[in-house]
């Protein structure tokens, strides 16, 4: 499923981002 | 609530933590009240905990949730699992009630 995959990609991004702060 | 002035000497200084959710401001987070040493709150880490250990492809259900968690209200694990959306630690898969943790590859 895509909508899986992009959700999780946008997961991972905001983890980095929060992450990195 | 009004704040009680300790009338008679201040013997024993029984502080009652009032624990006021003003969950308006923000709106992300009034599970959270203590900090643990991951900045996730005890019942924040237990939503997290019971959505990591899922491993179906779809992910756990928002049922699910509710039943492992008959002690919290359905309204407090659902700001719990927006607020783990928002900090990325989760994403919704299916639909916006299954959910997938980010870190159990």
């Amino acid at each position: 499923l895509q909508r899986i995959s992009r959700n999780k990609a946008a997961a991972l991004e905001r983890l980095a981002g929060n992450q990195a702060l | 609530s009004k704040p009680q002035s300790m009338m008679g000497g201040g013997a024993g200084t029984n502080m009652m933590p009032t624990a006021h959710a003003s969950m308006s401001s923000t709106g992300s987070y009034s599970g959270a009240s203590m900090m643990l040493v991951n900045g996730l709150s005890a019942n924040q880490n237990q939503v997290l905990s019971l959505i990591k250990s899922c491993h179906e492809p779809q992910g756990i259900s928002m049922q699910d949730l509710k039943q492992k968690l008959s002690s919290m209200s359905v309204t407090v694990i659902r700001q719990i699992v927006d607020f783990l959306s928002n900090e990325g630690h989760i994403f919704s898969t299916i639909d916006e009630d299954h959910f997938r943790s980010t870190d159990n590859e």
